[in-house]
């Protein structure tokens, strides 16, 4: 029964831990994001502070889309552009004593969500691929 | 039980259909790909030619990646680029007649497969986001 076995995973068994999340900090440009973006090949991260406490995510389209003025798109404000300027602060947390069944509702509209503990501390995240491979393996037994 | 539901759904239940995809044309710069990546939100959208044969995936990553120089990014160079030269050629494909657990094996690794007819034709995509609402639904009943 697919939904009990939902009940048994832990949302600590197919976390991302935070050491292994690409993220960019509060207070980088949209430059540097765009740089940690590309070369990771990540098209969306957290943004963090220095006490690891999530302040939203940001995106390359998020990023050109806000330079992309009327005539051209003007790559010489990259460098002055901050990352709080442009990034996505309405985003879905779960917590580390989250439900599976929470994390699959989530992940329908979200390409993965961040996880937090008690504190308000990023923890990691959990990601469609994770929950995906999951729900494959208990379907093939 | 989820294997025998999953055995009752069509790919053509859950399909985007072609005429909802976001794609560009092979012949196409890069910066127009640029365009149509940050217009429509999409990270990674298929490349198409003029009768609708599926040629590649692209993604603002590879774009972006592309023009990196050694000491700067090279924007100019973005209109003298093919999408062609950048594309990854290497992708996933299913058919109208393939089945919903393939597609659920499919999209593990990939956030959504480009759907062909017999003809090669393009159809459409699937994507995680219905695969997950199809599953989350039957989770529930
Ligand atoms: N370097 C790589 N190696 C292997 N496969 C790769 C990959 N980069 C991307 N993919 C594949 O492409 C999917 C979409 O990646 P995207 O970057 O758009 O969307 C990602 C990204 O925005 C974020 N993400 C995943 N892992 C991350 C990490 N370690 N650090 C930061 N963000 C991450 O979560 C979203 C969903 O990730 P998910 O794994 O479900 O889905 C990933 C994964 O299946
Ligand atoms: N305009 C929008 N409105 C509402 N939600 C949006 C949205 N743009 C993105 N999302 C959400 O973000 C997820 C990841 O989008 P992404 O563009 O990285 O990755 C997308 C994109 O590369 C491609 N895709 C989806 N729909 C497309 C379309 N109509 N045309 C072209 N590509 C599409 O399939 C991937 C997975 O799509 P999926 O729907 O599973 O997952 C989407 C969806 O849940």
């Amino acid at each position: 029964q697919l939904r009990s076995m939902m009940e048994e995973i832990l949302i600590s068994d197919i976390l991302i831990p935070a050491d292994k999340v690409a993220h960019v900090q509060i207070g980088n440009s949209i430059e540097h994001a765009l740089l940690v973006l590309t070369k990771s090949g990540y098209s969306m991260v957290p943004v963090l502070d220095l006490e690891y406490k999530l302040h939203g995510l940001i995106s390359s389209a998020m990023v050109l889309d806000s330079i992309f003025g009327l005539e051209r798109v003007e790559f010489e404000r990259l460098s002055s552009i901050k990352v709080e300027d442009v990034m996505n602060k309405d985003i879905p947390r779960l917590n580390l004593d989250s439900q599976f069944q929470n994390g699959l509702l989530t992940v329908i509209d979200n390409a993965f969500v961040c996880v937090e503990n008690s504190e308000g501390t990023f923890e990691g995240i959990l990601t469609r691929r994770e929950i995906l491979k999951k729900i494959n393996k208990e379907v093939r037994t």
